[in-house]
């Protein structure tokens, strides 16, 4: 079974929401999924209403204290359970030379736990390429990269390809990728040309399926529910729904 | 004049959208804007065309090489002159702990070379609150925090003014802030809702203007322009030049 990483170093591209609405899909498929917060910001933690009080109960525990991944696992309303995040974990993406081996610390932590093998692990990235990010990248089998159908994404999916590419040399493998484009708004002649530039650019790894420009979507996180929980019959559950049966269908999730 | 932080920790708020029109109000209306790139993946720089091939022509040549910043300043094809980024500069935010000075060291550069006493300098900020970030916010007079129409950005709001608030304590003075709502779509509910929250929340502190959700405004970096060059005539362009009449009148970008 698959850990993703879902990362783009581009902000507000639907990370967050991608691996919410993903995570709630495969749960209601009768997967297994969990999700790891890896950003401070802890969005998804505050969604899946599981922000704890201290870092003590956070992945940053982890980090400082070695404390087993396994014991930081917490069930959430949303339905499947989360590692949380935490403000505390930015001091992670400080410690850049403070050991090579920071880098792998997350690899480590969830095979030591077997995370992964029974169900798919999803972690969502914060937008930097720091330790963090860095470290799901490499604790990952595949990188899911939400980009938004708006130009300066465009130059956002670029870098990410171009990050990629360079990390394969270091880590010695290909990094499986599937780029998913979000925020479709099908009235933009924009957004027709932004799906013309992807698919000449990523082809085979830009997925069919795309997320539509959906209000649903974006009302979901105020309730801190996922859209199919909000507005089953919305256009966000349908396309989010037909994602899930592609990265499924194609393997992606195994 | 001022020196004013274009800031807000969550990502894909607006915050290069609305440094780069900004400032392409003031240069329109004679002032003198100054533009600062202090986001490693240099989007504004791109924008400007002013991407430097190495780092040493960008701002991370003032925190390696102590170059003055007023050797870093380079015109761009939209009309004023800015500071470019560049990827290397993502190795300050990994400097925390290497001295308390760092985080100084912005102000210091600018108030050298007299910045932001003729005209207005905006320092376009990643969505991080790290080294970077925080230099801005203590080398500015004052803030200016794009806030999207959305729930995930109402999180981030409510952040950005908790950590605010922390650092008038570090800093010793009040920091002034404008909270600026973009991506404001007049046909969803949930975004009366939003304004309704932030009226609440931030009262004088946010401000009237808000930049409606305009396709014009997405597709004007593709063309290396602002709003105003192209799109004059479009609903993106009414709204920042309103936001800009706001600014000048209220005295912030004095
Ligand atoms: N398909 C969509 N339709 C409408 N709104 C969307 C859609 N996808 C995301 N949004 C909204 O856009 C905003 C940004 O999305 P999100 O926070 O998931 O991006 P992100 O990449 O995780 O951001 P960050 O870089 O800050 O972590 C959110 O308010 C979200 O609700
Ligand atoms: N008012 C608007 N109408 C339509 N699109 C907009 C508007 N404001 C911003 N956008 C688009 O939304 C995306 C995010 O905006 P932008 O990159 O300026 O945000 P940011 O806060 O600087 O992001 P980051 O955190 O990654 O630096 C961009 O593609 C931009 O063109
Ligand atoms: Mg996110
Ligand atoms: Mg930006």
């Amino acid at each position: 079974m698959a850990r993703i990483a879902v990362f783009n170093q581009k902000g507000g591209v639907g990370k967050t929401t991608t691996t919410l609405n993903l995570a709630a899909a495969i749960a209601a498929r009768g997967g297994l999924p969990l999700a790891i917060d890896l950003d401070p910001q802890a969005h998804l933690s505050a969604i899946a209403r599981a922000v704890p009080r201290t870092s003590d109960g956070s992945i940053y525990a982890y980090y400082r204290d070695a404390r087993p991944l396994s014991s930081l696992v917490v069930d959430s309303p949303l339905g499947w359970p989360i590692i949380p995040a935490h403000i505390e974990l930015a001091k992670v993406d400080t410690q850049f030379g403070k050991g090579p081996n920071i880098l792998n610390r997350l690899r480590a932590g969830l095979a030591r736990d077997g995370f992964g093998e029974a169900g798919s692990v999803l972690i969502d990235c914060c937008p930097m390429l720091g330790v963090l990010s860095l470290s799901a990248i490499f604790a990952a089998d595949r990188i899911l990269v939400p980009v938004s159908a708006d130009y300066l994404a465009v130059k956002g999916a670029a870098q990410v390809d171009r990050t990629l590419n360079a990390l394969q040399r270091v880590v010695g493998r290909r990094i499986e990728r599937r780029y998913v484009i979000t925020r479709f708004d099908q009235r933009r002649k924009m957004s027709w040309d932004i799906l013309a530039t992807f698919k000449a650019r990523f082809g085979a790894d830009l997925a069919e399926s795309r997320i539509s420009e959906n209000v649903s979507i974006a009302e979901s996180p105020s309730s801190e529910r996922d859209v199919f929980a909000h507005a089953p019959a919305s256009r966000g559950a349908a396309d989010y729904g037909a994602l899930f049966e592609e990265l499924e269908a194609t393997g992606f999730l195994e």
